[in-house]
């Protein structure tokens, strides 16, 4: 454990939070991309199968809150909230992203064992979870200042954990290159997103693409 | 060491 990863999972957690937050005290889902939460329930489920046979306080603990906080917010975007959630801006195809990370999970993976080929399928998975939340952004042309709280918290998880995997990398040579290929990816993916947030909503503008 | 399969991250 160092300090980014701490933090990095301190961010994760608050992005959850945030999320929760929005959704009960305005009893709305609005803005929110039901296929990303589903994809990170996915992403959750194939990688915390460990679950089962590894016990460490502090990791099982954080996994069980991330799946458990994950089918809460599904149950409320299904349940409760169902008719503020619209499908119809919502269409980003995630069968592709799907089908991408089940071949790179099949063809690449550390071990040709199940759970390591679900845990390789959710590491690219998680990469690419944001992208029908940020289509869903971009469709709509701007985003509930909270909504971009919540995607910003999401971001700075995966982009934390960079600093971490090189100050592991130097402490103890730990190498783990499929989750800093992805984690990359995935902070990249967030890169513009994060230039938004920055210039307008941290100036107390409403979040515009321009 | 590689330690590449432990997956004692998050």
């Amino acid at each position: 454990m160092n300090i980014f990863r701490l933090a990095g999972d301190l961010f994760h957690l608050i992005s959850i939070f945030i999320l929760i937050h929005k959704m009960t005290t305005s009893k709305s889902c609005s803005g929110i991309s039901f296929k990303s939460q589903a994809l990170y329930l996915l992403v959750y489920v194939t990688r915390y199968l460990d679950l089962f046979w590894t016990f460490a306080l502090y990791n099982s603990t954080m996994k069980i809150i991330f799946i458990g906080s994950s089918a809460y917010v599904l149950h409320l975007m299904t349940g409760p909230f169902k008719p503020t959630h619209d499908p119809n801006i919502d269409t980003f195809k995630v069968r592709y992203l799907i089908g991408g990370a089940a071949i790179l999970a099949l063809l690449f993976p550390y071990k040709w064992t199940p759970a390591e080929v679900l845990w390789t399928f959710s590491i690219w998975l998680e990469s690419v979870a944001i992208l029908p939340q940020l289509f869903m952004v971009q469709r709509t042309g701007a985003a509930e200042t909270i909504t971009t709280h919540y995607i910003f918290a999401l971001g700075a998880y995966r982009a934390l954990y960079i600093p971490n995997w090189i100050y592991r990398y130097l402490t103890s040579t730990f190498w783990d290159p499929l989750s800093i290929i992805a984690g990359v990816i995935q902070t990249v993916l967030y890169s513009d997103f994060f230039y938004i947030y920055y210039t307008k909503v941290l100036q107390g503008r409403k979040f515009e693409l321009p | 060491a590689a330690e590449s399969t432990k997956h004692d991250e998050l």
